[in-house]
């Protein structure tokens, strides 16, 4: 079963914004 | 024929051929006639001219053909010629004719670095002790184990009334000694200028009293240097550079005016003088094209076994390691590529939210991934996870 990349859009930053990596 | 490399193509010894190595070189004489002009003698009349030209040059039309001195009258009476050879030449004789009676005393001389200092040869003298301070020398040969300078009769008269002075480098050496194995033969036969010292004419010899002394000229000719080119084995030939100086035209991944040092990138092994059994030739350093330096290192030559040394520097293309034959960090082994292709790394390219690290396994290129994350970047989430919306945990079991 070949399961779909992460997508980043669905992540939430709020609590972890030093972790954000940029795009 | 490559006469530095076998059939194979394998590195072999070479030198190059034995030839005056004076021929056509600037004689320096501390004495020359002519100035004022003399009635035999005149510098400015070519015809009348005894310059020291003539000692090296070919011969051949040129009338006068010997370079004569001035008119000696009262001591010193020495006469020094130096011949620079410019470059080093392992020598094999040094002959010098004379034009008139030869000199009673004279002593060779030789340099190794280029006219800064000098070392004798040989004396040739009929009284070695007052001329020189030396005994006569053994009909044998050097007593000691290394070569030495000794003294010889004086170069005899000859039915013509000239001379010849003619010495072997084989005249001051023991017996036996073989020049590839022989370090002190190697210098003793090293020479970059020659010189010739007329210390003491013949026919003032037993002259006393320097007011009766009858005025007398040096007068020679055809002053030879044989030998061959020092390339230390590594060249068959030697050239003129750019600016006009004499070089080896060096092989077996050498370089230098004598071939003495490796090239920069050549330099698995240590250097070496080649001989007739081995070539020592310089290899380069195995980088996998990923680097254009490398330096050597004893300690890890020693550790090989004495087959390979160099350490390749400023590994490029993401790579490396002593060969740049590893990926560096946060890249990983291409299999499908060659290890010298230039993009036979690959970054590992982990996921930022996926991957616990940016640093992946060097052959395969996983990254460490986070729980309930699976991939090769760790991009996905594993069977039996979702997605959540923390980058902390961004895949958690499926309810």
């Amino acid at each position: 079963e070949v399961m779909p990349t992460l997508d980043m859009a669905l992540f939430d930053w709020t609590d972890y914004e030093d972790l954000k990596p940029e795009v | 024929a490559d006469p530095c490399h076998d059939q194979g193509g394998a590195p072999r010894s070479c030198v190059p051929g034995l030839v005056n190595a004076a021929l056509g070189r600037e004689v320096l004489a501390s004495s020359t006639c002519g100035r004022p002009a003399t009635r035999v003698c005149d510098a400015s009349d070519p015809r009348r001219a005894h310059p020291a030209a003539l000692l090296t040059s070919a011969g051949g039309t040129a009338n006068p053909v010997c370079w004569r001195s001035e008119s000696l009258r009262k001591a010193p009476l020495n006469v020094t010629l130096t011949v620079p050879l410019g470059k080093a030449f392992e020598l094999v004789f040094v002959s010098l004719r004379f034009c008139s009676a030869p000199p009673a005393s004279v002593a060779l001389l030789k340099s190794q670095d280029h006219g800064r200092t000098w070392a004798p040869l040989g004396f040739f003298s009929s009284r070695c002790g007052p001329d020189y301070g030396r005994l006569p020398a053994p009909a044998n040969g050097p007593a000691g184990p290394g070569p030495e300078a000794l003294c010889f009769p004086e170069p005899q008269a000859q039915s013509d009334g000239g001379g010849l002075l003619a010495f072997s480098v084989q005249d001051g050496s023991p017996p036996g000694l073989d020049l590839d194995s022989s370090p002190v033969l190697q210098d003793w036969v090293t020479a970059t200028d020659i010189r010739v010292v007329l210390t003491r004419p013949a026919m003032l010899e037993d002259t006393r009293d320097s007011e009766a002394m009858v005025p007398y000229s040096y007068s020679a000719t055809e002053l030879q240097v044989g030998g061959r080119c020092k390339c230390n084995g590594h060249a068959s030939r030697c050239l003129l550079d750019t600016q006009g100086l004499l070089i080896c035209d060096c092989r077996h991944g050498t370089e230098g005016p004598d071939c003495s040092r490796c090239k920069p990138f050549y330099c698995d092994r240590p250097w070496q003088r080649a001989t007739a059994r081995e070539a020592h030739a310089c290899f380069a350093c195995s980088c996998n094209g990923h680097a254009r330096r490398c330096r050597f290192n004893m300690e890890l030559y020693r550790l090989s076994g004495r087959r390979s040394g160099g350490v390749c520097l400023n590994c490029r293309h993401n790579t490396a390691g002593r060969h740049c034959h590893y990926c560096r960090e946060g890249f990983y082994r291409d299999p499908g590529r060659a290890l010298s292709d230039r993009r036979a790394c690959r970054a590992c390219d982990c996921h930022p939210v996926g991957a616990a690290g940016k640093t992946c396994n060097q052959t395969t290129g996983q990254c460490p991934c986070k729980d309930g994350v699976t991939g090769l970047t760790c991009n996905r989430c594993a069977p039996g996870f979702q997605q959540s919306r923390s980058p902390v945990a961004p895949c958690v079991k499926t309810p």
